[in-house]
């Protein structure tokens, strides 16, 4: 059975698309066989991987109105593309019975994965709730600034609630710095805040800026294939080691 | 009657909360009465003011709960603040009729404020619906990067319907490009993208990178009061006037 991951964050534009496109590359990259699960409207996850529109996509699936089946992207690595129709989706389920594990229920029959690492919208919508609640953990990447900092404790009290009522084996794999620029006060008090409040939850590995992550969605590569030698690839190599070495224990 | 703008980009992180309470700040030093609405459940822009929480709230009034009351923030600053429970409006009110209308008919009464400035959540939900059906014009902030500009032909198609079937007085005020460093060939590339297809709705002033922004925030100060001779309060400075500009024409 494949370990679940989410990417979650409400806070907008915090490396949730980056970082769960990066980390499912490293671990095809190992030889893992990784499906992206792309849950935003925005479709930023689909994009980056190259696929625009499919017929077969997360919404169309949750709907029931087909059977699962997900795109081989490249070596070891496959997507569930996203649709902009997801954006329907929190009001047309709402009176759903247990609406929260449409997507539990349809990433059931998926065997050929190793790992499945979830891109959630900026929200804690419905959506949201389907993701934690498939999920064996959850990772929150954050960035160094207030604003980003500011809403973790309601993302980890909804998380909570879910792990209660829909998911008992829920966890926080952990937080992530990411865009960390070490030379800039601000994210050397910030880092210090967040360490304070999250201890060892908080990963050791920090993604610096690092502009090649900017510029490798465009390419339609990952950042490993875009600019190897890149911080962006050296950081995402390293976190993922480093989740790895978490799911291992 | 007070102008009514809204600061919208369902992108996550795009300077939307920082946009909005920098030029309402601008606009209270020039001595215009302006409101603060805070339509998002984050409550970035009401802690960015010092408020956090408030019993007369965005959730409150929409909800017809009590009559709108404005807190006085400093010389002619006012805040309307959010509250988490916005979380919740888009499926409470969804079946409510004309549930469109509800923000515009909340600020209806509204007599002393010249101008009206709405921050919004990274989405296109029924609470961002309201705040294009209420306004006289919207603002859309965007990065100078590939994922931030994939998503804005989706906002101006829905602000588009909003126009034909709501609000036939809506329009673009303009593109904002901010977090802008002249010296990273991603920025200039993405400005000639952005300005090839918007044209002269792109405002001619852009908001440099600068980490003031950033820090305002946790000091509950505008940039102006915070660091009065950083980049980031001569740029929204430069913008409020360009704002000023159209809106007089
Ligand atoms: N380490 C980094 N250094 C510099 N830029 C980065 C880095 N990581 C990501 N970016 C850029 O920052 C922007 C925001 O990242 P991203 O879109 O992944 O965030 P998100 O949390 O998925 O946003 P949303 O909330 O809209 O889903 C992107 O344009 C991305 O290219
Ligand atoms: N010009 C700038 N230079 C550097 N940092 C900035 C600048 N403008 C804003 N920031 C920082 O970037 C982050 C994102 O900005 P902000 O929160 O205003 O975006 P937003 O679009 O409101 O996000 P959300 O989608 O979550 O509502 C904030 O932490 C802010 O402090
Ligand atoms: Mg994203
Ligand atoms: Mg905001």
């Amino acid at each position: 059975k494949a370990k679940i991951i989410s990417f979650i964050n409400q806070k907008g534009g915090v490396t949730k698309t980056t970082s769960c496109i990066s980390v499912a590359s490293a671990m095809a990259r190992k030889g893992l066989k990784v499906l992206v699960c792309d849950l935003d409207q925005q479709c930023n996850a689909s994009a980056s991987l190259g696929v625009l529109e499919a017929e077969i996509n997360a919404y169309s699936v949750l709907k029931g109105q087909c059977d699962l089946d997900i795109i081989n992207v490249t070596d070891n690595l496959y997507l569930l593309p996203a649709s902009n129709d997801l954006a329907a989706f929190d009001l047309e389920m709402s009176s759903e019975p247990g609406t929260e594990f449409l997507l539990k229920e349809a990433l059931q029959p998926l065997k050929q994965v190793d790992v499945i690492l979830i891109d959630c919208s900026p929200s804690l919508g419905l959506l949201t709730l389907n993701a934690l609640t498939a999920s064996d953990s959850y990772i929150c990447p954050v960035l160094p600034n207030h604003l980003s900092v500011a809403g973790m404790s309601k993302l980890v009290e909804i998380a909570d609630k879910v792990q209660r009522r829909l998911n008992p084996r829920l966890s926080l794999l952990g937080v992530l710095l990411s865009q960390f620029n070490s030379r800039k006060i601000l994210h050397q008090d910030t880092a210090s805040v967040i360490k304070a409040h999250f201890g060892d939850k908080l990963f050791r590995t920090v993604i610096r800026e690092n502009i090649s992550l900017a510029e490798a969605p465009s390419s339609g590569k990952s950042i490993f294939d875009y600019a190897p030698q890149s911080n962006g690839a050296i950081d995402y190599m390293n976190l993922t080691n480093e989740i790895l070495e978490k799911l291992l224990q």
